[in-house]
Order: structure tokens, then C-alpha cells, then sequence
């Protein structure tokens, strides 16, 4: 269906680009296949200004509340948060792991960050997604170019500002190339130092 | 063009203000 055209209001900052939040939801004894992955990841909102954002965020339940396996998804509107979208296809994601505790705070500073336009790092960023899972939780950046290497070490590094993550911090970066061949949001991943 | 560049003190400002409540 077609969705009505989403534009700031009258008096309201606009953002750069739209934005557009998806949900999922996953059984873990269900095969992740794309299908599958297509059918449980829900659109449920998109955004083009700062209020917008604030009257919609403010209704969401806090990712460090969700309970089993779920995702938040923020992503530039038109873009769908799957490997295989055009826009994501050649990219790859910065990883952070976290202990259970710390979901909520991480992604509203990164989703700040991204609306904010901080990355500085043009049309490279895709969006970004917090995955609570039963043992840590994950925040991950989507970028649109995982061989350049300038905008992955620029993304890295806004996010070790932004984040204010100790300089210990363990990130990772993996291509969705590798995320099909393995099947896996978070396995065999590059650490950098 | 030019980008709308926001820090994130004026984000959280914006939070407070009667429009985005």
C-alpha cells in the first residue's frame, strides 16, 4: 500500500533525511531464512522532524524493557533493513556488544548521533538497530560501502565519541556479504583494535 | 546542499519543548 508522504510540521526542525522505525521479532527455533526475517520485521513509523521523532520515541518501549529476541530497527526512510536491499547490499555494520543494562541509554545517544547527522561521513549510513538478546544486547550501524575504509574508521570513531565507549571497547565490523554467506547477524566478525 | 546538522544538547532540547510532547 501506498503510504501518505511524511513532511515536518509547521514551526518543527526538519531532519535531514526521514526516517523510518521497524520491529522484529523472532522465535529462535525458527529458521532465520529471508523469508522468514521479511515476514517478522514490522514497519511502525516514520519520522521527518525532531518533534516528530520525540512524539514518536517517547511512545516506543525502551529496548532494555523487551524481553527474548528482538530488534529495533532506525533506518533512512526507503531503505529496508534487511542485507539485500540496494542500499545495504555492498555495505556492512559496526558491531557493539553490551551487557544487559545498557540497550536504552546506547541507542538513544546513537540514534541522536544519526539524526544529528554526527557522522559526518555523507550518504554512507544506512541506519541503525539494537538487538536484545539472552545474554547481551547489541547495537549495530549500517553503512552502504564496506570497502571504504575511510567512512568505516570515521563511523567507528564518531561512535567511540558519541558513545563515550572506554578505548578497551571491543568493536567489531562485518560485511552483510559475510552475514548471508554464514547466515548470521553476529558470528565470525572482524575485530579492530 | 547544506546539512541539518543537530548536537545532541539540542536534541534533547527540542524533547522538552510543547510541540514534540
Amino acid at each position: 500500500a501506498k503510504r501518505k508522504a511524511v513532511t515536518p510540521g509547521a514551526g518543527e526542525h526538519p531532519l535531514q533525511y526521514n526516517y523510518t522505525f521497524w520491529y522484529s521479532r523472532r522465535t529462535p527455533s525458527r529458521p532465520a531464512n529471508t523469508q522468514s526475517y521479511e515476514q517478522n520485521i514490522k514497519q511502525i513509523g516514520t519520522v521527518a522532524s525532531v518533534e516528530q521523532f520525540w512524539r514518536f520515541y517517547s511512545h516506543l518501549v525502551r529496548p532494555g524493557d523487551l524481553t527474548g529476541h528482538s530488534d529495533f530497527h532506525l533506518f533512512k526512510e526507503g531503505i529496508k533493513p534487511m542485507w539485500e536491499d540496494e542500499a545495504n547490499k555492498n555495505g556492512g555494520k559496526w558491531i557493539i556488544r553490551l551487557r544487559k543494562g545498557l540497550a536504552s541509554r546506547f541507542w538513544e545517544n546513537i540514534i541522536l548521533a544519526m539524526l544529528g547527522e554526527q557522522f559526518m561521513v555523507g550518504e554512507e549510513i544506512c541506519g541503525v538497530v539494537v538487538s536484545i538478546r539472552f545474554q547481551e544486547d547489541i547495537i549495530s550501524v549500517w553503512n552502504k560501502t564496506a570497502s571504504d575504509q575511510a567512512t568505516t574508521a570515521r563511523i567507528r570513531d564518531t561512535l567511540r565519541r558519541v558513545l563515550n565507549l572506554p578505548p578497551s571497547t571491543i568493536m567489531e565490523y562485518k560485511t552483510h556479504t559475510d552475514s548471508i554467506k554464514d547466515n548470521s547477524s553476529f558470528r565470525n566478525t572482524k575485530i579492530a583494535v | 546542499g547544506t546539512r541539518i546538522i543537530y548536537d545532541r544538547k539540542f536534541l534533547m532540547e527540542c524533547r522538552n519543548s510543547p510541540v514534540a510532547r
